[in-house]
Formats: C-alpha cells, sequence, structure tokens
C-alpha cells in the first residue's frame, strides 16, 4: 500500500458516500443516472468474485464490501425507494449501457492476462469501470444546472483512478512486481474521459460560476 | 520484473 493509492480509495469512497449523502437525506437523485449506478455495481460484482476465497488484507475485504454494499443500495434507492425514484428523470438517462457491456465482454475475452472465468471477469470489470462514466457524462450534459453534490461526485470519481495512475508509477519504480498493462491502459482511458469534465469543472471552481457542461 | 501473483488493489 501507498499513499496513492491510499489516496485514492479515499477518493473513491467519498465519492460513493457523497453520492449516498445525496439521495439518503435529500431523498433525491436528480442528476444522476441510474445506468452509471448498475454498471458500477456490475464492475465491482465482477471484479470482487474472490472476496471470501482470496484473502488480501482486512482492509481489502472491509473496501470491498463498502463498495459492494454501497453500489447496490445506490441501484435500489434509485429503483425502488418510493420518493427517490421519483426524482430520476429516466427520459434523459437513455444511454444504451448494455450495448457498452458486450464490446467489454469480447474484448476481455480476447486481450487478458489468463483465460480463466474469474480472469476474464476481472478484466471484464476494468474494462466497464473504464466507460461505466458515459452515461452519466451524457445526462450531465443534458440537465443544465448541476447541482454542487452531483459535480462533486463526478469529480472524486474521476480523481480517484487518476490517483491510481500515481500508484501504478510509484509502484512500478519500487517493487518487483509490476502492475499489469492492461490495468495502465483501461485506468488512462477512464481517466482521459473525465478530462473535458475536469476542465469545466475547475473553470466553474476558478470563475466561481455554476458548473456548466456545453451540450 | 514479474507478474504480481494476485490482484491486491481494489
Amino acid at each position: 500500500m501507498n499513499i496513492f493509492r491510499l489516496a485514492g480509495d479515499m477518493t473513491h469512497l467519498f465519492s460513493v458516500l457523497v453520492l449516498l449523502l445525496k439521495i439518503h437525506t435529500i431523498k433525491s437523485c436528480a442528476g444522476i443516472s441510474l445506468k452509471t449506478q448498475e454498471l458500477y455495481a456490475i464492475v465491482f460484482a465482477t471484479r470482487y468474485l474472490d472476496i471470501f476465497t482470496n484473502y488480501i488484507s482486512l482492509y481489502n475485504t472491509i473496501m470491498k464490501l463498502i463498495f459492494l454494499g454501497s453500489s447496490f443500495s445506490i441501484v435500489w434507492y434509485m429503483r425502488r425507494h418510493k420518493i427517490v425514484r421519483r426524482s430520476y428523470d429516466k427520459d434523459q438517462d437513455t444511454f444504451r449501457h448494455y450495448f457498452l457491456m458486450l464490446p467489454c465482454l469480447i474484448l476481455a475475452l480476447i486481450i487478458n492476462e489468463k483465460f480463466t472465468f474469474r480472469e476474464v471477469m476481472w478484466t471484464f470489470s476494468l474494462y466497464l469501470e473504464a466507460v461505466a462514466i458515459l452515461p452519466q457524462l451524457v445526462l450531465l450534459q443534458r440537465t443544465r444546472n448541476i447541482d454542487n453534490l452531483t459535480g462533486q461526485y463526478v469529480f472524486l470519481l474521476g480523481a480517484y483512478r487518476a490517483f491510481y495512475i500515481l500508484n501504478w508509477i510509484y509502484r512500478y519504480f519500487t517493487e518487483e512486481h509490476f502492475v499489469h498493462w492492461i490495468t495502465w491502459i483501461s485506468g488512462l482511458v477512464q481517466t482521459l474521459l473525465y478530462a473535458d469534465f475536469f476542465y469545466y469543472y475547475f473553470q466553474s471552481w476558478k470563475n466561481n460560476v455554476k458548473l456548466e457542461l456545453p451540450a | 520484473k514479474e507478474q504480481p501473483l494476485e490482484h491486491d488493489e481494489l
């Protein structure tokens, strides 16, 4: 464990807490894409298959349980909770996210570290996570006024993977093992997808104006 | 450098 990875995990945890806070306290999911939340639930479900069979550390197991629990409960809130679901604008959240899953699965079957079920699932979860934010970014461009919590949520979600890239660089220079290039590339693509959001987020913060993404 | 034994990251 290094400071970059810890910062990444804490940023990721914080993004999830900000979202849960928004949904649980003000009982609203306005501006949040259910499709992205569903994709993230699938990302964690396919990545943490070995949560009970492959013990890494208490921290690792607890964080996996938090990410699994929070992502599925957010999906539950947005689908089932009688108040929260009313604030979900489904006619705006129209990204065909299932169409994202098939190319990721096919790519995982072709490009992976080891052709085993678990390894293919893990690779699938990496590719899927790289594109999981797309429905949310599309929704942000459609909903004009982005509220602060939603903007912070997306910002933190993007920032965590950027910290992971620093972690991979650090590990490359300090450990005899190396992190596989599949992880590097999908992490890089994921972070680059946030580039324009980061730009507008920084502009809105610098000029102290409401965050707006060009349509 | 050799391959990591397992996925130790989240």
